[in-house]
């Protein structure tokens, strides 16, 4: 069954967007055909790849309150191999509407289960709460990676999260499990930075990615030029990283 | 009438909370009695200032909820001359009980008309969205600052927050007026930075503080030993960056 993997930390700017976008580049290059949601009414992953939220008519607001089809919603080959169902400005209204309606939790679940056979991953970018969007992605997916940035705030929101996790599997008939966390924006120079990844390290143990997303001006640069770091500046050390992480997500995923 | 001040921009961060936290302090420094309203359910300013979110049972959710007297619930001198009424982990789940309630934006405004005499500066730490206690925040306000990361998503953001501010005035009798713009986390040495700053200019003009927050590691380990930058490091840039930030507001407000 298609692995779908959830891009989840309801802490603002741990690189959930960035880490979606090239993650998700790092296995088209590596030869998986890839879908990117972005769940996000912020749009950042859309806007990231070129797209005008604005002036969407089509997106994932579409499939999931007027029920469109998903195939004539999606941005095809953004970067090679790779596909995008984006969000829009109408998806940031959507959350009270669709919070109305029972059972809403699965809905982009169902909007997953509609799109059509040849993609091997699909990835879904999330927002930073604990809101309708971000536990229907938990519930629409098989994996979450937890994007952590090595920072002292991130440490609190951890156990609110994975609180979270439990009652989507409890409570909402899902069976997401922890993939792994990926440290972001990590700066070995700085000793909070190396304190940081020691504790998250201590609580996650081998669930903890092996790779760090190292901080890299290119990466951040990259969105400026709405494109993946692999197509800004394949040699940069923010490709290098997420080609890294593509290796293990294959690895653990099996597929 | 009392000033407050609402720390706004739905973009995950961009550095609310840790202005929040130091503004507040350097207001404070500069001789004004402060209180620091913490109105995200994730709590980060409260952590930031050595609270245990899990383990408060007195918080803003009393307030807002409850109908608890304010005065009961702040924590006093987090930091000379300021107190705190903090988050918790029940306020997380208040916002959906909060929603059902007719005229819920009003709710924050009416708790904040009650806190005792003897303030001179409110201050709201928001969270990441432009959800219920956002929306309350800039509803509770008189200014709102926004404080903008020196890159490229902090763009897409902007005139989804100025449309909301719109709205909240039109519809939410609020005559909530901007304060400033704030570039924070600002590295001078990368271009993207400068692009990023130059572009935000001329958008706001002399709306944007003439104080950038530089980034300086020492703001966020400040966080990890839960406390201001001011009692942390005086002499940081840190430091010397919130205390400009502090004139130039009290410069604006008059007060
Ligand atoms: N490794 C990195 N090095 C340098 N900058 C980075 C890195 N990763 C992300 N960034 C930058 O940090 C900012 C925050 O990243 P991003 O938007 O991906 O976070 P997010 O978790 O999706 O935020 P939100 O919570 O708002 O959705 C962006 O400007 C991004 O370009
Ligand atoms: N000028 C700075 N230099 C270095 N690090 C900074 C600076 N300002 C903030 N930080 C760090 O960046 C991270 C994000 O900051 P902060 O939590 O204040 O943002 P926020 O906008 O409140 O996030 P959220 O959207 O989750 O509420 C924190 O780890 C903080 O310590
Ligand atoms: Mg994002
Ligand atoms: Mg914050």
């Amino acid at each position: 069954r298609l692995p779908t993997i959830a891009i989840a930390n309801q802490k603002g700017g741990t690189a959930k967007t960035t880490t979606a976008i090239n993650l998700s580049a790092a296995l088209a290059e590596a030869g998986k055909r890839v879908l990117l949601v972005d769940a996000d009414p912020q749009g950042s992953a859309t806007s990231g790849l070129g797209l005008d939220i604005y002036d969407l008519d089509r997106s994932l607001y579409d499939a999931l309150v007027e029920d469109a089809e998903v195939g004539g919603l999606v941005a095809r080959e953004v970067y090679p191999g790779m596909d995008l169902l984006p969000s829009s400005v109408d998806l940031a209204g959507a959350e009270r509407e669709l919070e109305r309606d029972l059972g809403w939790h699965v809905l982009l679940r169902e909007v997953i289960s509609e799109i059509e056979p040849g993609y091997d991953y699909v990835v879904l970018d999330s927002p930073p709460s604990l809101g309708t969007l971000m536990i229907s992605s938990l519930v629409a997916a098989d994996y979450f990676i937890i994007p952590i940035q090595a920072q002292v705030f991130s440490l609190h929101g951890i156990k609110q999260l994975m609180d979270t996790v439990r009652k989507v599997r409890d409570r909402l008939d899902s069976r997401v499990e922890l993939l792994g966390v990926v440290m972001t924006m990590v700066d070995w120079r700085t000793r909070l930075s190396r304190r940081v990844v020691r504790q998250i390290e201590k609580t996650f143990e081998e669930r903890m990615f092996r790779t760090k997303i190292r901080i890299n001006t290119r990466l951040a640069e990259a969105a400026e030029h709405e494109a993946p770091i692999l197509a800004v500046d394949t040699k940069s050390r923010g490709s290098e990283d997420y080609r890294k992480l593509a290796r293990e997500v294959i690895e653990r995923v099996g597929v």
